[in-house]
């Protein structure tokens, strides 16, 4: 039962109905269970461990747009304009969480740098990724309980005592390659200077690099996000060492490790398969 | 004439229509992998379609004039009860590998039922 969709009951049920002889209503129910596979377009029986974690950004995504949704909740803060229009024009949205054993993270004085690599093998040659956003989260508040997508007002002074918000730089770069001992070769896709003081998402567009790796016009060697904190040169090491901790990209820079599952980076891509509407249902399309 | 409308009251029992059908993806162990929704109402369609000329016949006036004149050809199979519209659902569900994926799937729900 754990490979088939069809549960074991209702395959007992059907074999036991005496309509055909017991090979002919076996490789029936494999068929039919192959047709339910294709149909959700998947391989085998999905059989998800406990510790699968859903992002809160797709189950917002799912509320506000499905077709079946409630509609009831409202566009998240920190979803990307690019975001909105490309999931008005996709029928499928998936999320990724970026491969940890391949991460690289550098901090030098005023500069944490990572490197992220995400595995979309999974996605399927018939889905053309038009969009892909890469989220962060930003979190002005030290270990605080888990994010969710409404944005927090930080009514503390922020970093045990450091004045509220900071400026960052946040790059985002497409790594085209890693020579040895150097610095990757990368391109930048998107870049943003954040300057208040809310804990938030930030969404960054890295369609062009997405679109062509799932094209397969080109090799997936993951991105860079590069945090500047310009005006770190003020400050003591402490003090500054605390200041780069808020771009939560890497588990190692967020403390609470329960929460973690929630603060991590997100690639979210949205693509089509030719098969049918738009995941983004407005009330207007349904009527 | 209770006699009749007793007949008339059956016949439009049984006639093709679309029946209520909701299904529960915990009945079906799916609620591992379906994060949402929790089952959706798909209806189904049944009954029968007993028109003397079936959809699928073209019943056009001149059709049915034409007919009358030729008779009608037993061999034409009956009209099915069948779903004419159908709208999709959406599904926030964890894949094979553990990814989380919003899809959009056509044709899930019926709603509407014809003979044809």
């Amino acid at each position: 039962g754990a490979t088939g969709l069809i549960p074991e009951v209702g395959r007992r049920k059907y074999s036991e109905s005496g309509k055909q002889t017991p090979e002919r209503s076996e490789s029936f129910l494999h068929d039919f269970e192959l047709r339910l596979l294709t149909m959700f377009g998947l391989r085998r029986r999905p059989t998800p461990s406990k510790q699968a974690a859903v992002p809160q950004y797709m189950v917002d995504l799912y509320r506000m747009h499905s077709a079946n949704g409630d509609h009831s909740a409202k566009r998240p803060k920190s979803m990307g304009k690019h975001a909105e229009r490309a999931a008005s024009k996709a029928n499928t949205i998936r999320s990724f969480h970026h491969e940890e054993s391949m991460e690289a993270l550098s901090r030098l004085k005023g500069k944490t740098t990572q490197q992220f690599f995400f595995n979309l093998t999974s996605i399927p040659d018939d889905e053309l990724i038009t969009s892909a956003e890469l989220r962060v989260y930003r979190d002005q508040v030290m270990g605080a309980a888990p994010p969710n997508n409404s944005s927090r007002n930080s009514s503390t002074t922020g970093d045990h005592g450091a004045p509220a918000g900071g400026i960052h730089r946040i790059n985002i770069y497409e790594i085209f390659g890693v020579p040895q001992g150097r610095e990757p070769l990368a391109r930048l896709l998107d870049t943003r200077l954040v300057q208040d003081s809310l804990s938030r998402w930030e969404s960054f567009d890295v369609s062009p690099a997405v679109s062509q790796w799932t094209s397969g016009k080109g090799r997936n060697h993951g991105f860079m996000v590069e945090v500047h904190h310009p005006e770190q040169g003020e400050m003591d090491g402490e003090h500054a060492r605390r200041r780069s901790r808020h771009i939560r990209v890497s588990r190692s820079l967020h403390r609470d490790q329960d929460s973690w599952p929630q603060a991590r980076p997100l690639l979210v891509t949205y693509g089509h398969d030719g098969r049918g509407d738009s995941v983004l249902h407005t009330r207007e399309k349904r009527q | 004439a209770a006699l009749r409308k007793q007949r008339r009251k059956h016949q439009h029992k049984a006639s093709c229509k679309r029946h209520a059908l909701y299904v529960d993806f915990s009945d079906v162990g799916w609620n591992e992998w379906i994060v949402a929704p929790p089952g959706y109402h798909a209806f189904y369609c049944q009954g029968e379609c007993p028109f003397p000329l079936a959809d699928h016949l073209n019943s056009t006036n001149h059709a049915i004039v034409q007919t009358l004149v030729n008779s009608v050809n037993s061999n034409i199979p009956r009209a099915c009860c069948v779903p004419t519209d159908l709208s999709p659902i959406s599904l926030l569900y964890l894949d094979e590998y553990e990814k989380v994926i919003l899809k959009n799937y056509q044709d899930m729900v019926v709603e509407g039922c014809g003979c044809r």
